[in-house]
């Protein structure tokens, strides 16, 4: 389809300005209230001193996302899709435009929450992270495996709500590996931080890459 | 756009084969995993016995839910979106198709998990039902608006888990009933079967309605 041809070329402009600002950058992918900005609350609170983060948020109506992370003092913009299911380059192009990507070291964009749409639309990231929390159902890479076959790196969030769901984590693991092999999974709870620090080593080490 | 008036087109023609049928049809809304499956389940188990009732399934990929809705002997209908990220009139045109309506009492639609795109797409239903769950946080009626604005009646699943989330439910009603005043609540647990009956009784009164 010719709208998927033009925002690919759009996210291959993202793409090489990231790489000339020697910038990574993830693309945070879930269902609504899975827990991206809770997540990205959690990493600011242990980076965010350390290291030059920006951040991109993605929504369909309000601000709050981007007034939850702007608490962090890290440079933020909020897209308003006004009824767009998912952030398309474009977008994305127009949002960094605000920042000085070569003074960067990792930039966040937070997708709008949909397990769907998203899966589709190349933004220029270097990583896209699904995050699915325990309390959706361990069947989400079954029945929505577009999003797991282009990610890279699956985060299984809420694992403190473990004891109170049907939620097994080596199955849906297994689910998530059956439909994308090479996934990444990293078990944690943004709300307690447990399991958050293989995350943090993670993105410092994405970090140390691009120095 | 052309796509949505020829949905709107074929949504009509169901409604008055629905309505000739004297059939009431719910079209059941949420985020993935927010329990629309275990809220049939439930419903089932309580109004199978004494009603005919038939469920329609959409999902990207599986028949999963299907066959758990399968167990309850009521007829079932799985329609396969192959990435579609919502149902539209067509696909239910065709998946009734498969049924006798006249023999109905009540006929449930499950959507495709997504609290953006399916809230553009009339299916002939006559009453639109969203259900968010406590995990997701209390500001999805303010994120995803357009959902809120279109639904009847506004279902708060999973509040045995209140205990362990960020949830307050007069704040959720309250933004929710800010994007539309006249959302009718439920406010419920499909796996205690907490408050549950009250939706229970919602039901039976909308198959006395039309009997
Ligand atoms: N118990 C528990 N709750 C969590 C955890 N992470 C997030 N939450 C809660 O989940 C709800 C949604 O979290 P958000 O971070 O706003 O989710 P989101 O994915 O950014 O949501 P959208 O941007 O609206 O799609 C909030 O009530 C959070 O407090 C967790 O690890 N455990
Ligand atoms: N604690 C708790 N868990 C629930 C409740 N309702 C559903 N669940 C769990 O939530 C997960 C998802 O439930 P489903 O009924 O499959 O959700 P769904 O909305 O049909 O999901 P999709 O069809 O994939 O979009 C499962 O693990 C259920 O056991 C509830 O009231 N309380
Ligand atoms: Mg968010
Ligand atoms: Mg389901
Ligand atoms: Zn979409
Ligand atoms: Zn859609």
């Amino acid at each position: 389809r010719k709208v998927l041809k033009k925002n690919d070329d759009i996210a291959a402009e993202n793409r090489a300005r990231f790489a000339a600002a020697n910038l990574t950058v993830l693309n945070l992918l879930s269902s609504p209230g899975a827990g991206k900005t809770t997540l990205l609350e959690r990493t600011l609170e242990k980076l965010a001193g350390r290291y030059r983060l920006a951040v991109v948020e993605g929504d369909v109506q309000t601000d709050n996302d981007a007034r939850r992370i702007a608490r962090y003092n890290v440079p933020v913009v909020q897209v308003i899709t006004r009824g767009g299911c998912h952030l398309e380059a474009d977008l994305v192009q127009d949002a960094v435009a605000n920042f000085n990507l070569e003074e960067l070291d990792l930039l966040f964009i937070e997708n709008v929450g949909n397990l769907v749409c998203p899966a589709n639309y190349d933004l220029g990231e270097a990583w896209k992270v699904v995050i699915i929390s325990t309390t959706e159902g361990e069947d989400k890479p079954l029945k929505y495996p577009p999003m797991f076959r282009v990610a890279q790196v699956c985060v299984i969030n809420k694992i403190d709500l473990l004891p109170y769901v049907d939620f097994n984590l080596s199955r849906a693991r297994e689910y998530a590996r059956g439909i994308q092999p090479d996934l990444q999974f990293f078990e944690l709870s943004a709300r307690t931080g447990e399991g958050l620090d293989a995350w943090i080593d993670w993105l410092e080490n994405l970090i140390r890459q691009n120095p």
